[in-house]
Order: structure tokens, then sequence, then C-alpha cells
């Protein structure tokens, strides 16, 4: 039985897409294989994989409108054991159109069925969220076990935590009672810059051990890689943010058993 | 009759608040009477001119519902001349409540009306546009005679303008054909990352002097402002990220006076 993570944070800009592409690289590479899902309309974690517009014919989009099985969604990527739910086009209009869908919340959940009830190779399902809390959030959450979070070191993105934790338990509450936060992950990071020591230790303050040690400091190769269409592993493997999320699987993988 | 400008990127974390604040913040400091209407759940562009949540009462919400008049909604800031309609905390739940309103994209631009046949003091109207295409961006996007399109200088950021641009254009069509682009400012521009200088280039080769001569420099006193509850015109005036801004509003006003 796979374990399904959401990667969600209302707050944009916050390297959600980054976090999903880059620790499902490095928990394949660690040899679990790993499902990547793009429910972002922006398409951006089927591009950081390289996989072309042209190539998002079948993805979230279909899987959730329930025209498509799971089989025919889901595509390997240019990385081993790795694959990937790509957003297509019409993801743009899901949030509109959904609210009229009978159980609209649970739209992912069900078409993920097969994948959690362990009848495919995965461990790991990764779900890429876009930056809002609508429905395509709500759909990942209810059809995750655990929320990984992560957290840029700026002021704004601090701010936006609290609102993100009462969805989260609300989720839970309605929806998805055994919901878990997978935890918090600090990213780009600078050493240079006062700022990220602050907002670190007052996540570390409220949020204590649910802060993974590894930090995602800020690293340029990390934001060229996109435009390469690689994750950074792929692209330049001995960078400090490949060598951070390398360091973020093991922690999770180490965690994990440890439960 | 003033000109109501929607600052839009469906991208997370381009810049959007920051332009708005600190444009609305330079435009009122060079003599222009300024509204800034928050239109998203995160409400950052309230904390950005120093607004706490306890007097969140009424606002974009209210607005949007029509349970208030402007005059109820619009209050002063701490800096003169320039005026803030909040977020409240109900306006995290709007996308999906105002899906079943009719005339659900007009909400906004009805209850401006007042403002838009010139019975206020604005010159200029800067709306905060949350990081989606959906609802509360459209409403702005209708609502407005400009859009403003923050983009930072990013291969994802870039990789989102074609989709914007056509969200525009079907705007423009169907709901409000008067819509023109204000113009594309750069964003955390940084002079060290090559990665800057390709993006920059590829936006003014695509879009000509619709790209701003000014650009936004990174500047760790930017994002260090919000924590003061300042616009970082207020928190540092000689800093790199507040004479950006001066320009961006020097330019945008001499555009303004050659039309
Ligand atoms: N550690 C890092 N160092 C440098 N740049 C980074 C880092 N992490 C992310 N970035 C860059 O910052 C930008 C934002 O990251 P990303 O797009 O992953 O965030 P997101 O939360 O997915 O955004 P959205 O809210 O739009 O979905 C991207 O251009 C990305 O390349
Ligand atoms: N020129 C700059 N230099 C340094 N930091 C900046 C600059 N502009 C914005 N920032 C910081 O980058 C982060 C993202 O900016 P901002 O929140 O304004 O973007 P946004 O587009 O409004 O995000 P969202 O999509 O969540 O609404 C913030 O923490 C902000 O303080
Ligand atoms: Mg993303
Ligand atoms: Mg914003």
């Amino acid at each position: 039985q796979p374990r399904i993570i959401a990667v969600a944070n209302q707050k944009g800009g916050v390297g959600k897409t980054t976090t999903a592409v880059n620790l499902a690289t490095a928990l394949a590479a660690a040899g679990a294989t790993t499902l990547l899902i793009d429910l972002d309309p922006q398409g951006n974690a089927s591009t950081g994989v390289g996989l072309a517009w042209a190539a998002r014919a079948e993805g979230s989009y279909s899987l959730l409108a329930g025209s498509t099985s799971f089989d025919a969604a889901a595509q390997p990527t240019a990385v081993p054991d790795l694959w990937l739910v790509p957003a297509e086009t019409p993801l743009s209009g899901a949030e509109v159109e959904l609210v009229e869908f009978p159980r609209r919340e649970f739209l992912l959940r069900t078409s993920l069925e097969p994948v959690r009830a362990g009848l495919t190779a995965f461990s790991y399902v990764l779900i890429d969220c876009p930056p809002s809390l609508g429905l395509l959030t709500l759909n990942a959450l209810v059809a995750a076990d655990t929320v990984l979070v992560p957290l840029q070191c700026e002021f704004f993105a601090l701010e936006g935590l609290s609102q993100l934790m009462r969805t989260i338990e609300l989720v839970r509450r309605h929806l998805n009672p055994p919901l878990g936060l997978e935890g918090i992950v600090l990213t780009m990071f600078d050493r240079r810059n006062n700022l990220s020591e602050l907002v670190a230790a007052d996540a570390r303050g409220v949020f204590g051990r649910q802060v993974y040690d590894t930090v995602i400091p800020r690293n340029i190769r990390v934001s060229e890689a996109p435009s390469h269409g690689k994750p950074v592993l792929l692209y330049d493997f001995r960078s400090p943010g490949s060598q951070a999320y390398i360091r973020l699987a093991a922690e999770i993988l180490k965690r994990e058993r440890a439960h």
C-alpha cells in the first residue's frame, strides 16, 4: 500500500512544485517507485519532469471527470521509477465545473482506488497542488494520507500557515479523518538574510519536530533546472539544491521506518 | 474618473501583492489619491499596509456579497492618500459561494459603480488578485480598465504568461471589451543570475514596449517590510526596492499622460 502525500500550501511561489518534482525524483532514485500527480492547471510539475504540452492528452482532469481509467492517465517519465499523471489544459476550468458534481471533494480519491488498494507498483504518490484552498486542493487533501507543507522562509508565507492548518483540520473533521501532517519543509532558505533565520525559528517554535531537520537552500541551479525540463537532481546532481532534496527523501524514509 | 487596474498573475509568488502595495504607496506619495482593494483571501495586501486582522470586519467579501456599501468597506491607511478595502476571513469561501450568484463575474464591478462614476476622490484603484484564474480574479478583470502583470524573472513564471494572456483575451471578448494591458513589470530581477537576463530578454522580445523600462530588483528590504506592517517605501525609502517602485509609478504616470 503506497503512501499518498499532498504537497500543499495556498501561499503562492513557496516551492510546492519544486519540492514535489525533486522529492519524487529522490524517492525514485532511492528505489521507491513513485507517482507524481500534477493537480495544478499551470502544469508546472509536468514541465518540471520534461513532458511537452502535446503529450498531456490524458491526466488529472480526465481522472477527476471520470472520463479515463487510472492506467490511461499515468505515464512513465525520463526518470527511472518515476511516473506522472500530467495536468491537461481543461484543468483550468475544473474548479468551477466540479462544484456541480456529487461528492465533488472525493473525485480524485475515487479515481485512485486501484492505487490505494495496492494494485499498482507505487510506494509513494505525491500530489502537486495549486496555490489555493479550492476544490482541486480539497480533492488532494481528501485523497491523501498526509500533507507535506513547503514553507518559504518569508513573512507572508509564515502568516498563511495558520489558514492552511485550519483547512487541514476541517478536512480531517468532515472529509478525511485519518489525514495527518507528513511534515513542514523550509524552502529557499538564504543564509545571508536574517528573515530566513527568524521564520525558521518561528516555525520550529510552533511546530517542533514536525519541521524537518533538512532545510532546502535558495540555489540558482534549482530555478534553472525547469527550463531544461529536468529535476535539479538530473540537471546538477552535486548542487546544494539536489543534495538537500536527497537528504529530505532520506529523512522522510527514516521517519517512516521509525513509525 | 479613476483608472482601475487589476494586478494579476495566476503564477504564485511573483510579486503581485508587493507590487500592488508599493505601487499604490508610490502613486499616493506622488499626489494621486489611491485605493487598494485586497481580493486575495490570504489578506497579504491588508497586512502589507499594516491593518490588523481585527480591523478587517468589512471589505471585499462584503462588497461582492452586496452586504455593505462602498463607503463602509473602504478605510484610510497609515499612508496619506492611500485607502484600503481589506480582505475579510469569509473571502476564502467566496470562490465556491459566488458560483451560484447571477452575473457572478460582475459583482465587484457593480459594487464599484460609485468609484467608476467619479463620485469619490480616487485617481487610481489597484486590485490585488489571488494566484488563480478563478471567480475572484475574473471579478477583478471585469471591474478593471487595465491589467498590470508582475512577471517574476523565473522560468515557470514565463511559461504561465500565455495562459494569463488567453484569459485576458477571453474576458475582453465576453465580459469587458475595453479591458487593456497596463503593462508587464519584471520583478525579483537578480543581476547575478543569468536566468533573470534570459527571462527579461524573452519577455521584451514578445511584448516589446508593453514591458516597463523600470525593473524591480530582488532586494531583501522588500521582503522584510511586511513583517513591520509597512510598504517598503516607508520601511526603507532609500532601498533599491523602494526606488524602483517610485520609478515605476513615475513611468506609469508618464505613459498615461502621453496617451
Ligand atoms: N530552493 C530554491 N532555490 C531557488 N529557486 C527556487 C527554489 N525553490 C523554488 N525555486 C524557484 O522559485 C519559484 C517558485 O517555486 P515553485 O514554482 O516550485 O513554487 P510553487 O509553490 O509551486 O508555486 P505556485 O504557487 O505558483 O504553484 C520557481 O521559479 C522555482 O524555480
Ligand atoms: N523585489 C523583491 N525582492 C525581494 N523579495 C521580494 C520582492 N518582491 C516580492 N518579494 C517577496 O517574495 C514573496 C512573494 O511576493 P508576493 O507575496 O508579493 O507575491 P504574490 O504574487 O503576491 O504571491 P501570491 O501568489 O501568494 O499572492 C514575498 O515573501 C515577498 O516579500
Ligand atoms: Mg507550483
Ligand atoms: Mg499576493
